[in-house]
């Protein structure tokens, strides 16, 4: 226990560098390839006036961070391979690393994507205001009971890729069941980063989440 | 360092009683929802003579390994949490305390589906003979690029899910291209767990790698 009181102590820190710089920090978690990137890439271009920063997590390279300094937005790297051992997630040490490349005066609003794991990610805070998972319906109804810690940990849960639902046997109610089971009425919302459905309202979201600290 | 040193060695033990019971182990390793367990729904229950069982390593629950039993394939549960902290992969010490659970003396083939988890599980040898991964088309091409260790350490790539190809922007070149790259020449294979397709050749790879030690 004694190493997650140290990183929540760090994550503190960070907070408080967030909060002098009135920058609100969004935790963006998901399993590999649920589309985190390819949401961040439909929405932080254009954010109503809200001016957005990203903070890359992930264990080796730059290919998120790349398709994102495309759009023109301020990206940051971590990568947990060298630098971390090779950490299947992001902690606040790490964060706190990143913290000098960070153009903060510049920014309203920093969104980090977390490492694509569905464990441990939500078992280390990194100084985030709110928490977001997206859960894609390729994954199965099942991923809420199996893996109950990220799903309770965050705030809004994001189902993308509806578009594929006319070709899966996917059971939207039947994950919404499951979702309720760990986490009783937590905000979720139906997207397809491909198709642009729905990310309309994630755009909104985020907005409305960076006005909350204005 | 010291970690994986004590796991090599309790490897090695497990490795040595699954030898003494002429026990051939694949440990079957993906992201979350890969397909990892509907695959093994699809070939467990009639493998030429091939007497399998099946040791489930999730971090709650018994989905999967009652997916599985109701095939009347001999299946045993290791649930990191609570028993191993809420770890996000097996270790050898994990499957270990599974041993005196296991029917050794009536299989022949033991697969072990490894926790849902594209990073720290290929890093933790268990006693296995072989180890497979399971990569879903709707992951991205990408991932073996963000995610090498896993695609290094693995005998066979299946490539799951290919029904949703003609709905996907995915381009199987790029990919294979992406996996030469960290793992040049291993072994892939195209799949569809939910239709059937190339699942065959996943049948005859398990047979064949069962009958290597006979
Ligand atoms: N379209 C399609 N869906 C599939 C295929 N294989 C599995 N699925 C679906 O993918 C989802 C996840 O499948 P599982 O077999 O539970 O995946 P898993 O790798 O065992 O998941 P974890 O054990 O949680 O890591 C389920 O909704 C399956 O129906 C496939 O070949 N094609
Ligand atoms: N059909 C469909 N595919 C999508 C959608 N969103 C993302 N994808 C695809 O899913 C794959 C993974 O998308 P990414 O955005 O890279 O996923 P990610 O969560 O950032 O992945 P990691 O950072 O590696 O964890 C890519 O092939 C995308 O094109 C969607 O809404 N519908
Ligand atoms: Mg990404
Ligand atoms: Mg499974
Ligand atoms: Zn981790
Ligand atoms: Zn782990």
């Amino acid at each position: 226990e004694g190493v997650l009181d140290a990183n929540d102590t760090l994550a503190r820190a960070n907070r408080a560098d967030f909060d002098r710089a009135s920058v609100t920090v969004v935790n963006l978690m998901s399993a590999p390839g649920a589309g985190k990137t390819t949401l961040l890439e439909r929405t932080v271009g254009d954010l109503d006036g809200v001016r957005v920063g990203v903070l890359e997590g992930d264990v080796q390279g730059s290919l998120d961070a790349d398709r994102l300094s495309a759009l023109h937005v301020p990206v940051t790297q971590i990568n947990t391979d060298p630098g971390f051992g090779g950490e299947c997630h992001l902690d606040a040490n790490m964060v706190r690393s990143a913290m000098p490349a960070l153009p903060l005066e510049e920014i309203d609003l920093l969104v980090i994507e977390n490492v694509g794991n569905l464990v441990c990610p939500a078992e280390f805070r990194v100084g985030e205001d709110v928490r977001v998972m997206v859960s894609s319906v390729t994954e199965g109804e099942d991923k809420p009971l199996k893996y109950p810690l990220m799903f309770r940990a965050c705030e809004l849960v994001i189902v993308n890729k509806v578009d594929l639902l006319p070709h899966l046997d996917y059971d939207l109610d039947l994950f919404d069941y499951h979702l309720d089971a760990v986490h009783p009425g937590v905000p979720r919302m139906l997207v397809s980063a491909r198709t642009g459905e729905g990310v309309e309202g994630w755009r909104d979201w985020l907005v409305e989440v960076a006005r909350r600290r204005a």
